[in-house]
């Protein structure tokens, strides 16, 4: 569902060029569980970011479910975004103005036959399943660290995307609070979900099915996990 | 060094209170090496702003340094923590748009005996020993998750704090940058800082002498961990 060639992506700082992305080549098949792991500034976010459909490869080609994605116009690319995929940002990335559940409705705009209702409900839904109901009316001003992680986390699956992206999921959970979460990723790849997760943890990439290492832009290994 | 005594936080949302902290009895003494754990939402984070002079408790007396930090004006307040402490936040708080030396420069304004040139010495030596050399030109929208952490805890160190604050300082970093990270932390320990570190890792909790549990606002549990 997901194929990758020689992608790279290089930013400029002032004369300086960074290979953020050096070369990939990749291939994830529908409904595979994925880990992403490496060391801090190796490329993580920025491959997570392509995959999403967040930004653009310098050079090279994404298929996405057969289609060329490097072809798309921005607003094709959105609409991508909107529909088939849920991502959840390294930083979290809530709209500061609105509380809990209205940031989790927003990514329901797209959902196709929907009412206002069935939004609401379904966003209520999604943020009881990560442990949050008595936050719900909270801002992100007044949420804990791990509070806007998991409504970044519901805002993501409540739209029930073909494709999770999860960027350190769990880097400000607490060891309950993360299995929690990771039971309800297992669950959404085990009703046919694309999941690819970056990590830092090993007990979290070990819920994947293969894991991949980075290093300096390139994917230097890409193993099956034994069972579980 | 530190002794609070009854210390509540309750946060008003809409009619609802929510007992942030319920009645926290702490002494911490100079020098030691504390870390805090406990589920999301227990209040952690509550606890260091309050240590961190960026919070009052709502009732409730803290002393620092035999100084009751409840009279204080905010004036008194933000000299205690331009001086004596270093904050490294859970969600960085960087300046977007100053580059990462900059960022760390700025906390020495406040260092006496320091000269522009002495204040970007230091900023640079900070930011080599968390690995961030080849960065310091950029700015934090031009770095990863875990390079925007270490210009957080650079900052956080580079004016030699007598308390040091670190809310989950290694949630975004990868298992050899973090073990980078904590031997900084336990040196800085052995050169006689007082250290208090938030975490949800049990291997980075492991590298102080005592272990505070919290959950709902109060603290459970409180012991000394083993030798190392
Ligand atoms: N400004 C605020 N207004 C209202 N409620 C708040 C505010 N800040 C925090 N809270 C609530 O107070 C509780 C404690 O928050 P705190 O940030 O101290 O938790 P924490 O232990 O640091 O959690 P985490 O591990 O998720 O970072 C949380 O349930 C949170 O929703
Ligand atoms: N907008 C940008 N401009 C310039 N350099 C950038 C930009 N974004 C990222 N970089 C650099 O590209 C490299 C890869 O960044 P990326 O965010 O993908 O790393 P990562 O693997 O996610 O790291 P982490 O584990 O710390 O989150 C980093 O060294 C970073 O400094
Ligand atoms: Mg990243
Ligand atoms: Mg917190």
């Amino acid at each position: 569902v997901i194929r990758l060639q020689d992608v790279r992506r290089i930013y400029k700082v002032g004369v300086e060029r960074i290979h953020a992305l050096d070369g990939i080549d990749l291939d994830i098949r529908k409904n595979e569980y994925v880990a992403v792991m490496g060391p801090s500034g190796s490329g993580k976010s920025t491959l997570m970011n392509i995959l999403g459909c967040l930004d653009r490869c310098t050079s090279g080609t994404y298929e996405l479910n057969g289609r060329n994605t490097t072809r798309l116009s921005s607003g094709g690319l959105a609409h991508v975004r909107n529909t088939q995929i849920g991502f959840v940002f390294q930083s979290f990335e809530l709209l500061p103005r609105l509380n809990a559940l209205k940031n989790v409705e927003l990514s329901l705009i797209y959902a196709a036959g929907t009412t206002w209702l069935s939004r609401r409900t379904r966003a209520r839904e999604t943020l009881v399943r990560v442990g949050l109901t008595e936050r719900v009316k909270h801002r992100p001003n007044q949420l804990s660290g791990g509070e806007k992680q998991r409504v970044a986390i519901a805002r993501a699956l409540s739209n029930n995307p073909s494709i999770l992206l999860a960027d350190e999921p769990t880097g400000n959970l607490d060891t309950k609070t993360s299995e929690g979460v990771m039971k309800l990723f297992d669950q959404l790849h085990r009703e046919g979900q694309t999941i690819i997760i970056v990590t830092h943890e090993e007990h979290v990439a070990r819920h994947a099915e293969r894991i991949l290492q980075m290093r300096d832009g390139q994917i230097i290994s890409d193993e099956r996990t034994g069972p579980n």
